[in-house]
C-alpha cells in the first residue's frame, strides 16, 4: 500500500486492485528486495537465529553509518553488557558489508549431540545464501554464564574445530579453527572467527560437517561444556550459539522481462 | 536546432537577428512566470508501508520507508533549487522557442540513498541487506 502527499495532485490513482494486480505489485517489490517469493519463517524457530543481535546491527547501520554515541560497544570478549551486542569489529565488518546472515543451528535445541570426544555439535545451512554473494567475515559466538563460586578460580581451554570428515564415511577428522581460554566466574559472548571456513562451505556446500566445541581444564581433562555456563538448548532464546556471517556481493541484479 | 540539422552553420552566430529572438524570448519568459504559478520541480512525500502489506511476519524491520517522489515544472528560467544541468537549461530554453518539437526537462531525483532491511528467510535464518537508490534525497531538472 503507498500512501501519497495530497497536498498537490498527483498522477497516481488510487484504485482497487485486483488480486493479480496486487501479487504483481507484491513480486515487483519483492524482486527489488532480491527475493524469488514471499518468505514464511516458522513462528517457533524465529528466535534461533538471534534476531536481536541482528536488530543491534540494523540500528547500528540505520543511524547512517555514523556510530550512534551511546553505541555499546565492548572488548573483545567478555562484558556485563548482556546477551546481546555488537563488537567495534563487526561495525568495520558492517560497513564493507552489503549483506549481514545470522543462523540457525539446525542441531536440535535440547538434543544433546555429543561426539566420541564429549565435544558439542553445531551445523548451518549455508545453502541459501543468494547468488554472488561472498563471505568477508564470519563469527560463531556462544554465551558463557557466570556459573558462581563451584569453579571460582578456574581457568578453560574454550576450542572450536572444524569437521572434515566423519563417520560412517571415515574416522572423525576435525580442524582446529580456534582456541581461547576462560575464566570460570566470567559472562559474557566467545566469538570465534570462522571467515575461512564459512568461504569454503559457501563454495563446497557439502564439506560443510558443521564445527564442533571442546572444553577442557587446563590439566587436558574433557569437561561438559554446560557445567562451567556455556549456554544452549534448554537456556534462555537470546542466548543461544549462532553463527553471523558478512558478506560483500557484486549488487548487480538483472532485471527479468516482464 | 530542434530539426536535427547535423552540420554547424558557421554564419549562424554573427546574425544580429538571433540576439533579438533571445531577447524576445527573454521577456515573453518573464511575463508567463508571473501569470502560471505551477510548482517548480520538487520532492513530495511517497511512504511504502511494509506492515500494510501484510508483511511484519518476515520483515523485522523497518515497518516501511519514506522513499519520496520528484513532481513538478522544468520550466524557464530554472529555479536555483531546481539542480538543473547545463543542458536542462539549454533545453528549457530551446522548449521555450519551440515547444511543440522539444520538450521540457524532466523532473527526477538528481540524488538517492539506500535502505537497510532485517528480515527472516524460510528456515528463520535473519538476514540484513543494505538497498541502493530506494530514498530520493535531492530532485532536479535533467
Amino acid at each position: 500500500n503507498i500512501t501519497l502527499d495530497n497536498e498537490v495532485h498527483s498522477s497516481f490513482i488510487q484504485r482497487r486492485l485486483r488480486s493479480q494486480e496486487r501479487r504483481e505489485m507484491q513480486r515487483e517489490i519483492l524482486s527489488i528486495l532480491g527475493l524469488p517469493h514471499r518468505p514464511r519463517p516458522h513462528i517457533y524457530t524465529k528466535q534461533n537465529a538471534a534476531p536481536m543481535f541482528m536488530l543491534d546491527l540494523y540500528n547500528a547501520i540505520s543511524t547512517d553509518g555514523q556510530q550512534p554515541a551511546g553505541f555499546s560497544y565492548y572488548k573483545p570478549v567478555f562484558t556485563t553488557q548482556g546477551p546481546r551486542m555488537v563488537t567495534q569489529q563487526n561495525s568495520i565488518f558492517l560497513n564493507d558489508a552489503n549483506m549481514v546472515m545470522s543462523f540457525v543451528n539446525l542441531v536440535e535445541l535440547d538434543q544433546d549431540v555429543l561426539s566420541s570426544r564429549h565435544n558439542r555439535e553445531f551445523r548451518f545451512d549455508l545453502s541459501r545464501i543468494p547468488e554472488g554473494e561472498a563471505v568477508s567475515a564470519a563469527e560463531f559466538r556462544i554465551y558463557k554464564d557466570y556459573i558462581g563460586e563451584h569453579y571460582e578460580n578456574e581457568t578453560f581451554h574454550v576450542s572450536v574445530y572444524q569437521v572434515l570428515q566423519e563417520p560412517p564415511d571415515s574416522e572423525e577428522d576435525l580442524f582446529l579453527l580456534d582456541t581461547r581460554v576462560v575464566w570460570a566466574i566470567e559472562e559474557g559472548w566467545l566469538v570465534f572467527d570462522i571467515t575461512a571456513t564459512s568461504n569454503q562451505w559457501v563454495v563446497n556446500l557439502d564439506q560443510n560437517l558443521g564445527l564442533q566445541l571442546a572444553l577442557e581444564s587446563m590439566d587436558g581433562q574433557s569437561v561438559n561444556p554446560r557445567l562451567v555456563g556455556l549456554v544452549w538448548g534448554r537456556g534462555p532464546r537470546d542466548k543461544q550459539p549462532f553463527m553471523v556471517a558478512f558478506f560483500k556481493g557484486t549488487e548487480v541484479r538483472l532485471r527479468s522481462v516482464r | 536546432s530542434a530539426h536535427g540539422h547535423k552540420g554547424r552553420n558557421p554564419n549562424r552566430s554573427k546574425n544580429p537577428k538571433n540576439a533579438q529572438d533571445a531577447l524576445k524570448v527573454a521577456e515573453a519568459a518573464a511575463e508567463t512566470l508571473s501569470t502560471d504559478p505551477k510548482q517548480g520541480c520538487k520532492k513530495h512525500e511517497l511512504y511504502v508501508s511494509f506492515r500494510d502489506l501484510g508483511w511484519q511476519d518476515w520483515i523485522i524491520a523497518p515497518e516501511g520507508y519514506a522513499a519520496y517522489y520528484c513532481q513538478g515544472e522544468c520550466a524557464f528560467p530554472l529555479n536555483s533549487y531546481m539542480n538543473a544541468t547545463n543542458h536542462a537549461i539549454v533545453q528549457t530554453l530551446v522548449h521555450f522557442i519551440n515547444p511543440e518539437t522539444v520538450p521540457k526537462p524532466c523532473c527526477a531525483p538528481t540524488q538517492l540513498h539506500g535502505i537497510s532491511v532485517l528480515y527472516f528467510d524460510d528456515s528463520s535464518n535473519v538476514i540484513l541487506k543494505k538497498y541502493r537508490n530506494m530514498v530520493v534525497r535531492a530532485c532536479g531538472c535533467h
